[in-house]
């Protein structure tokens, strides 16, 4: 079953 | 100081409305050409990023730029005093701790006004790269609300995908499956009710059908909606505000183990 992502596994956190 | 006016109090009640319940709180970023906002919600799966536009508004002056607290449940009960078609205008001095909004009737007999209590967040910002999305589907608001809420009565989950036979939106639940597929359509006269399909190469991702939901809640902005999708990124639901600027959702995708 797929998880749930999170912002941070997509996007850089300044 | 921080001055800008709208001519109709209507756009920043549904701008409020359509992101209170996914972010409670953040900060209006306000400087000279505008006012902005990013905020993710407490489970950092989605990301609100907001742009008005210096020139979309009446009147706007910023001396300086400011970050302002916002509670969006608290402004949402004083946006509630507004009539749809009252003039808005906000302002605050220089490193206030509060927000004035001004309401004026259509005729001008009537002004009020209030003051919100800003709040100090700290807030993670994050880098959202310029990016070429493998599709981009515009449609009506109205069809998008109404596929992602009839889909949440199947499932918890959709699969999103676009090929050149259009967008297909599946899920499936204990009491069975449902696919829903809309096609590139230009027939209708009217470009608010069309559905253009930009695809530069099929794309299929998962996602949690409440917080697509829960983007629907900007629908009455306007007629139609930007999906933008690529492999391994976050979907972008995107709602134009008139001139004045967008709204948009991201929305992490599932992920396999």
């Amino acid at each position: 079953k797929a998880n749930q992502g999170r912002l941070e596994n997509f996007f850089t956190v300044l | 100081m921080f001055e800008a006016r709208l001519p109709q109090a209507a756009v920043l009640k549904k701008l409020v409305e359509a992101l209170k319940e996914l972010v409670t709180e953040g900060n209006f970023d306000v400087s000279p050409s505008g006012i902005s906002l990013q905020a993710m919600d407490s489970s950092h799966v989605c990301l609100v990023t907001l742009q008005l536009n210096d020139d979309g508004f009446e009147h706007f002056r910023c001396d300086r730029n400011m970050s302002m607290g916002i509670h969006f449940g608290n402004l949402s009960k004083i946006l509630k005093c507004a009539g749809n078609e009252d003039t808005i205008t906000l302002k605050a001095e220089d490193n206030a701790d509060q927000l004035t909004l001004m309401f004026e009737s259509a005729n001008q007999d009537r002004i009020s006004d209030f003051d919100l209590k800003l709040m100090s967040i700290e807030s993670e910002h994050l880098g959202i790269p310029d990016q070429d999305y493998s599709a981009e589907v515009k449609m009506p608001s109205a069809e998008y609300q109404r596929i992602v809420r009839d889909l949440t009565s199947m499932g918890d989950t959709v699969l999103v995908s676009a090929t050149k036979e259009g967008i297909k939106f599946s899920t499936s639940g204990d009491i069975g499956t449902a696919n829903i597929t809309l096609r590139h359509n230009t027939t209708p006269e009217k470009e608010d009710e069309q559905t253009h399909i930009d695809l530069k190469e099929p794309v299929a991702l998962t996602f949690a059908l409440r917080y697509l939901n829960n983007f629907a809640k900007a629908t009455p902005l306007t007629p139609q909606v930007k999906l933008s999708l690529t492999k391994d990124l976050p979907v972008v639901v995107e709602y134009k505000v008139g001139e004045l600027g967008q709204v948009r959702f991201f929305l992490a995708p599932k992920i396999d183990d």
